[in-house]
């Protein structure tokens, strides 16, 4: 875009410009096809904020969209016309930013629906204090495992997205510390279990133990959220 | 489909580099 700006306060020593009828209906087409997907992923989308601003920016590209169409048409009139060199910038400029903001919008709903299933897990090992029986473990793992498991993909697909490399590799930390973690928390969890059942020495030990690895599993997915929230805030900057 | 928004915004950027590109042509020649 500020190439053309340039282009543009160039242009006033008065050259034709061509005919853009193609290369500005290839742009329209594009939009259309833009818009019909970002239409349906506002209807399908549950997501109150991505419901709220992805129109707005959705309106930004199809304007964007008219205004190079009209520049085409009056530069056909006239090669010369300085207001349809403005259109043209005018236009460009709104599909660029109008199609970034459309992604940021689109990105921002991704990383939150991360975020929701990370605060998932944050409840379950809330729990994982009044756990006092074998048939709660069992069903707590039940439970977790498959959030978990979520969690882990969902982090590692977007940890390789992302070309921030030192929020990659505090992604890639935390995901591996969770997951050396789990097993480890199972396991201390049960030692809690049998030695309370059995009413003897060390319950309390073991249920500090217990809850010091809940918590360290619980600081890595805060830190992962804090991390995936980072990361949105960076490519706003970026753009 | 998360993957087709991307999609279809590589290629409305195709499509606005290769007007950026037409309009530059002219522009400099």
């Amino acid at each position: 875009v500020s190439r053309l700006v340039i282009l543009h306060e160039e242009a006033e020593d008065g050259n034709a410009m061509p005919d853009l009828e193609k290369p500005v209906f290839g742009v329209s087409r594009a939009v259309a096809n833009l818009v019909k997907v970002g239409r349906e992923t506002i209807q399908s989308s549950d997501d109150a904020i991505l419901r709220q601003d992805m129109p707005a920016a959705l309106q930004r590209v199809e304007m964007a969209s008219k205004h190079l169409e009209e520049a085409s048409a009056m530069l056909k009139l006239d090669p010369f016309s300085q207001p349809a060199r403005k259109k043209l910038i005018e236009g460009s400029r709104g599909i660029l930013q109008g199609t970034s903001a459309l992604l940021l919008c689109f990105d921002e709903s991704e990383v939150r629906k991360i975020i929701r299933e990370c605060k998932r897990v944050l409840d379950y090992l809330a729990v994982a204090e009044v756990v006092d029986t074998l048939e709660d473990l069992v069903r707590f793992v039940k439970d977790l495992s498959p959030c978990l498991s979520k969690v882990s993909r969902e982090v590692d697909s977007r940890q390789k997205e992302l070309t921030h490399q030192v929020h990659r590799d505090i992604l890639i930390r935390c995901l591996e510390e969770v997951k050396t973690l789990t097993p480890i928390l199972i396991c201390s969890m049960k030692i809690y279990i049998q030695i309370h059942s059995q009413g003897g020495k060390g319950s309390d030990e073991a249920g500090v133990n217990r809850d010091y690895l809940a918590q360290r599993m619980t600081d890595e997915i805060n830190e992962i959220i804090r991390v995936l929230q980072l990361t949105t805030y960076d490519e706003e900057e970026w753009d | 489909d998360s993957g087709e928004m991307v999609r279809q915004a590589r290629i409305l950027a195709q499509a606005t580099a290769q007007l950026i590109q037409a309009i530059k042509g002219e522009a400099e020649r």
